[in-house]
């Protein structure tokens, strides 16, 4: 993280949404901006305070290309998405977003909670961060809304100028919120299993299920492998030990905790063709050395022995696995069985029998 | 700036340089007197760039470096705030 000293030199600062953009309705930018700066006070003494006139600490306005008496101007569509200045009078502080993006409340276009967080970070004294698991990266990246945005690297960047909340137990950078594991709709982005240990795969965080502990081991994914981008797509467990953790179209192999070097590749060098950009998931059956990757409907075949992908696949998922017939989120092999999961379910299935033997609550590996 | 042939498509030159431009130029300090024109070349904040993303840090422009350069981003310079 960077910082630029002095920071403000109170805690309360006040805001003001001076101007709002026709994207999005006024209630959601008012959420999108009360929700940006409540990231930033969770982990700080800092209190936000609305005004509707006058002059804030912190002016939001939303503008293109030269806009009001700013110093920099914006650029249309895409590039620059917005801007901010660091503490201080005047413009010191001042949030602007560039009105020639499209601006949401979700994952397409830009999602504006994402990148008021980002700015507010400016405005509260940060500069960029070269960790691409901050938010202070300074590349947009969408990150799912039940994760909470900030990582230990902005949380210690932005306690280091104005420490940790006056009830925080103690000093280390907490990160408030995690996705609830008992929740009823708790789903999981990658699973895979490592020797004894099944590991679940959500956003920033992981849980380590061991068979005979009901307590799950909780840990931030960049705690334990540093290198890799959280956002993990799909995982599994290959025949030598080492676990392959899929993004996009890229991959990583680890080995313990150990990341191998050069890695990511590209999926392509596994056999995948160009046109494939992501796998949902990935599960090795260690009773035949084959992994089937997961992709839409369709499932593909690698032979972990000659470490090619098998030919005339892909094949639609169901022809092999009968009763399987949504996207696969993540799957994994236990005692000989698969455990096939979408959204809050999960089905266990007899890979011999080619049956679904039950259905069950994705968590139910959580003592809840 | 060292470019490679290939690469010297008019478009991508002018991003690259009205990126490194607005990102990795040191703003003068203007409460400095004499102040120290910003003689970093091209070069040298392209490899201030590629060190900032974790590239590989050449300070030649390559697909990677040139395919970060396209990502939306903040506006708020990487360096010399």
């Amino acid at each position: 993280y960077g910082f630029t000293l002095p920071g403000w030199k109170k805690n309360k600062l006040t805001y003001r949404i001076v101007n709002y953009t026709p994207d999005m309705s006024k209630e959601d930018v008012d959420k999108a901006i009360e929700e940006a700066f409540k990231v930033w006070s969770v982990v700080t003494p800092l209190i936000f305070t609305r005004i509707h006139k006058g002059i804030a600490d912190i002016m939001i306005a939303f503008g293109t290309r030269v806009h009001g008496h700013c110093p920099r101007y914006f650029d249309g569509p895409l590039g620059v998405l917005a801007h901010a200045f660091p503490p201080g009078n005047g413009l010191g502080g001042d949030v602007h977003f560039d009105e020639d993006e499209d601006w949401t409340t979700g994952s397409s276009g830009f999602n504006l909670f994402l990148v008021a967080a980002h700015e507010f970070g400016h405005a509260l004294g940060l500069s960029h961060s070269k960790d691409q698991r901050a938010l202070m990266f300074p590349n947009y990246a969408y990150i799912s809304p039940s994760e909470f945005p900030l990582s230990p690297d902005d949380i210690s960047g932005i306690q280091s100028i104005y420490g940790s909340p006056p009830n925080a137990p103690d000093e280390r950078p907490t990160t408030p919120t995690s996705p609830k594991i008992c929740g009823s709709q708790m789903s999981f982005d990658a699973i895979t299993t490592l020797r004894r240990e099944v590991i679940f795969l959500k956003g920033r965080h992981l849980w380590r299920v061991y068979p005979d502990n009901p307590e799950a081991e909780r840990e931030l994914i960049s705690v334990f492998w540093p290198n890799v981008t959280p956002g993990i797509e799909a995982a599994y467990e290959n025949t030598k030990d080492q676990i392959l953790l899929f993004k996009g179209n890229k991959f990583w192999i680890v080995s313990g905790y150990q990341v191998l070097l050069g890695y990511p590749k590209s999926i392509n060098t596994l056999g995948f063709p160009k046109g494939v950009k992501k796998v949902d998931a990935a599960v090795c059956n260690k009773n035949t050395g084959k992994t089937d990757f997961f992709i839409g409907d369709k499932y593909w075949r690698f032979d972990e022995n000659s470490q090619s992908m098998e030919k005339g696949y892909p094949r639609p998922t169901v022809n092999e696995f009968p009763g399987i017939s949504q996207r696969v989120d993540a799957v994994f092999q236990q005692k000989g069985l698969f455990y096939f999961f979408h959204g809050s379910k999960q089905w266990e299935f007899d890979p011999l029998a080619k049956k679904v033997i039950r259905e069950m609550k994705s968590n139910s590996w959580f003592n809840c | 700036l060292p470019t490679h042939p290939e690469k010297d498509n008019e478009g991508d030159a002018k991003l690259v340089q009205n990126y490194l431009n607005k990102f990795y130029a040191v703003e003068p300090d203007p409460n400095q007197l004499g102040w120290k024109i910003n003689s970093e070349s091209g070069s040298e904040k392209l490899q201030k760039m590629q060190q900032f993303f974790g590239l590989k840090v050449t300070g030649k422009l390559d697909n990677e470096t040139l395919e970060m350069m396209k990502k939306p981003r903040c506006g708020v310079p990487d360096v010399g705030l």
